[in-house]
């Protein structure tokens, strides 16, 4: 049975640093 | 050979951890599967993580993608207020602040991954992560 990690669940929504 | 002729799975489009019943490790190493995640498993897996930060991402516009079965949701994510757009399936679960997974067609997340959700709509807290070096 695989077994994911916690973190694949949520999306990262960093902006981009443009400033 | 399938007897069905249907090769893909019924998740097809969608990460396979999303079907109910998938095996999900927290950051203490605690398993718990994907439908009895809680907002604390989040929070307390990315303290312990040391990397990640939890965001609150606020969900800003909901609105059609010229994609099929696709929609663009607008995020206001974090202190910063960062204006931050995705295109997801209609499907797609996100997790809500205190409510858990939530999505833009919650029957066809339900129907696709066996997955309970509510609908997502204009206002809803989500989580989403960042790294904690980036300042």
């Amino acid at each position: 049975v695989p077994v994911f990690p916690w973190h694949s669940l949520v999306p990262f929504l960093a902006p981009t640093q443009s400033d | 050979t399938s007897p069905h002729g249907s090769p893909s799975s019924p998740s097809a489009g969608l990460p396979p951890f999303f079907m109910k019943g998938s095996i999900i490790q927290l950051a203490d190493g605690e398993l718990k599967r994907v439908e009895d995640l809680r907002t604390e498993d989040f929070v307390q897996s990315a303290e312990v993580s040391g990397e990640l930060k939890i965001d609150s991402s606020t969900v800003e516009s909901i609105e059609c993608s010229r994609t099929p079965n696709a929609v663009i949701i607008q995020f206001s994510v974090g202190e910063n207020k960062a204006q931050v757009c995705v295109e997801v399936l209609v499907e797609y679960p996100f997790f809500v602040f205190g409510q858990g997974w939530s999505s833009c067609c919650p029957d066809r997340t339900t129907q696709l991954l066996a997955l309970s959700c509510a609908k997502l709509s204009v206002g809803d807290v989500c989580i989403s992560l960042t790294f904690k070096s980036l300042k």
